[in-house]
């Protein structure tokens, strides 16, 4: 069946895009389909697979807006068995265009379950910087989160409130929700401090951290302006090793026993 | 008189709470009485100068939405002359909360206007990673908006957005606003990206951009992890240095002629 995971963390700047990018390609490129719904206002995610800004006249906001069909969104990629649904800065009016519509919250899912016969293997939903409306939909929508967590103080200072915002997601809009996994990023082994929260993490939560850590890596911030994932424009780096080491490790995870 | 400057970027994690701390702090070590106002529900500039979770109970929260004054929310912290106003994660739901609200996106403002008398010479307003009515009431309460810009390509993508949105502002709620300033953040001399970034922002953007850039240094992202501002708990690094070399640059800057 499908798999949906929403790729979360309300602290800026970890990594939630070049993740929801490189997890998705690297899934694609062991041959299943994927998709990647960008719902980030900044749309960053659809510049970096290459949808220009032109090419978003239809994006995820009509999806939770104006009941348009994934069909309608979702493009292909230059990476084959890669679609994405691309972001727009529309979407930064949501959590006020639908504060009085009873079905706020459940709009991508009603989305994404009447595109069942689209046969997507992964849904990869790249989420904004905060827990607004739009990342409750695609928590909502998700069968579990995927936490990027970058190794310094003040990212480790609001995972727990992002741990109490899942409980109440599941408690009361999606009981399925469960935490697909905790990926350390931007981890430089040289770094005591990197190290540290890398510890503290593991201690804390233990099996919910995967082996794999994405290292720092400047291939990875430049691949984006060239509009390519990493993997595609350097497949050797260790950003982009590391990333289909991630998608391995998450495969192996998630197999029904 | 008062100065009062929001500190913005909707890219997440390009160093606006680091500069907010830092810049506030190098600010009252010159002797200038300085007010942080901490506008982002993940409360890091809060912690990062030791106001704990549990003295929170009153925050810029109720400032904006329960017409608190600003002489109940300040607290001293341990650096003379540098008083803040904690943030706290109820600030999350101001959008919707103040969503009838005919003066929302005035209510900082207010609050700053009916506080002269505790002559600040200088609000630092943090904000969160979003163009949401938090972001705008500090726009429209401000003098001038300070734009931290991470050299790396999404952090580029987002600024025209940002520009936009302050003129925006300005043509509708606060025609004085204007632009401190942008500084580059996160500066690495070694990496291509980010000369390159520089070079790119310099081109289009030419007097904005501060001479001063901050330079990537570890301490910066230690320092919060003691409670402390980096110029307080190592004032000798590159980073410390570079912030005390930004308040000379923003004080001459504004120096009225
Ligand atoms: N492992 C890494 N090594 C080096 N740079 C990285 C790495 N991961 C991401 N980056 C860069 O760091 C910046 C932040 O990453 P990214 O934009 O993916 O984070 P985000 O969590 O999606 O941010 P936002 O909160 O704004 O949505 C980007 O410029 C990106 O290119
Ligand atoms: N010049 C620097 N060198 C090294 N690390 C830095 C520097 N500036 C900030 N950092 C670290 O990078 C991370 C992001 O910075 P910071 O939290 O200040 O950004 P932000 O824009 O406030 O993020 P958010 O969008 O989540 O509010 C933090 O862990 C911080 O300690
Ligand atoms: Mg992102
Ligand atoms: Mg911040």
């Amino acid at each position: 069946g499908r798999r949906v995971v929403a790729v979360v963390n309300q602290k800026g700047g970890v990594g939630k895009t070049t993740t929801a990018i490189n997890l998705g390609t690297a899934l694609a490129a062991v041959g299943r389909k994927v998709l990647l719904v960008d719902l980030d206002p900044q749309g960053n995610a659809s510049t970096g697979l290459g949808v220009a800004v032109r090419d978003r006249a239809v994006s995820s906001y009509d999806m939770l807006v104006n009941d348009v069909g994934i069909e309608r969104v979702a493009t292909p990629t230059k990476v084959p068995n890669l679609w994405v649904a691309a972001g727009s800065v529309e979407l930064s009016g949501v959590d006020i265009e639908l504060v009085d519509a009873p079905d706020r919250a459940l709009r991508l899912r009603k989305a994404l379950n009447a595109a069942e016969s689209l046969d997507f293997d992964h849904v990869l939903i790249d989420c904004p910087p905060a827990l607004n409306l739009l990342t409750v939909n695609a928590m909502t929508a998700a069968d579990a989160v995927l936490v990027p967590l970058q190794c310094e103080f003040f990212a480790l200072e609001g995972l727990s409130q992002l741990l109490k915002t899942i409980e109440r997601v599941k408690a009361s809009l999606n009981p399925h929700l469960t935490i697909e996994g905790i990926v350390l990023t931007m981890f430089d082994k040289r770094n005591n401090l990197s190290a540290q929260v890398g510890e503290d993490v593991r201690a804390t939560l233990g099996h919910l951290v995967y082996e794999t850590m994405i290292p720092r890596n400047v291939r990875l911030s430049e691949a984006p302006s060239h509009a390519l994932p990493a993997l595609v424009y350097d497949h050797a780096c260790a950003g982009s090793q590391a990333y289909l080491q991630l998608a391995g490790e998450m495969l192996r995870r998630s197999k029904p026993a």
